[in-house]
């Protein structure tokens, strides 16, 4: 995974995305 | 020895299948368990929701395709499920850890998560034959390229994308290739679908807009 672009902030995560937390 | 195109495409089906020998088509104990704890326990709805986006995945591909090949989109969907198992455990495991929650009741009965969860995990698939057969000049498929599959799975582009980078983070075996394809359609998302006018995109920016309070400043003429 070392080429990919991870561009999620800290305390972001799945849950937070789909409105879920 | 530098790979050709045809041994890249079959390391990566190779690569597949190592992943999803071991993986189940139905929830394994441990997905059981986080149904279990949830307030609303979503394992009917989430079976009901496999069965019913398979027929719609069957019977688009053999659209697509042909009568001929609806058992190769029936083996097709039937391998998504199991990553799509495969990974959703994996997410709910470090949303454990992060967050230190048992009890994920919104997010498996978010309808949305559960369709781009699965959607990730069909494209990937198909991308993996497709480029095997495209390797092989096999011109068995029409197109069923991204974004073939947001579209018979209704689901809109931006949704997709939301899933798309704690997907790869979850399922560390993904090849180079597997991840390289997925980063693509993000581009495609981010470069023109997510900005199609139903895209709910254009609602997320608007909230953030209120949420800081700019909604009542003037907007500057540059926008």
């Amino acid at each position: 995974t070392q080429d990919y672009h991870f561009g999620l902030e800290e305390g972001e995560g799945i849950s937070e995305l789909f409105d879920c937390d | 020895p530098p790979q050709t195109p045809v041994r890249a495409a079959m390391n990566t089906i190779q690569q597949l299948m190592i992943i999803l020998n071991s993986a189940s088509d139905i929830p394994s104990d441990n997905l059981l368990f986080y149904f279990n704890n949830c307030t609303v326990n979503p394992h009917e709805s989430i079976v009901k929701r496999v069965e019913n986006m398979g027929i719609i995945f069957k019977n688009k591909f053999a659209e697509a395709v042909g009568q001929g090949c609806a058992e190769i989109g029936s083996q097709r969907y039937k391998i998504g499920v199991r990553l799509y198992y495969r990974v959703m455990e994996s997410l709910l495991k470090s949303e454990e850890k992060r967050l230190s929650v048992h009890n994920f009741s919104k997010l498996l009965n978010n309808d949305v998560f559960h369709i781009s969860l699965l959607a990730c995990a069909l494209e990937l698939v198909m991308a993996t034959y497709a480029s095997r057969n495209a390797s092989q000049n096999v011109n068995v498929e029409t197109d069923l390229s991204f974004p073939w599959i947001i579209n018979i799975l209704d689901l809109k582009a931006f949704e997709l994308y939301m899933i798309v980078e704690s997907f790869i983070k979850a399922e560390p075996s993904l090849t180079r290739e597997m991840i390289k394809h997925l980063e693509c359609c993000e581009h495609k998302i981010m470069e023109s679908l997510a900005w199609q006018s139903n895209s709910p995109l254009f609602e997320l920016i608007k909230q953030s807009k209120d949420r800081e309070g700019q909604a009542d400043e003037p907007e500057p003429a540059n926008y």
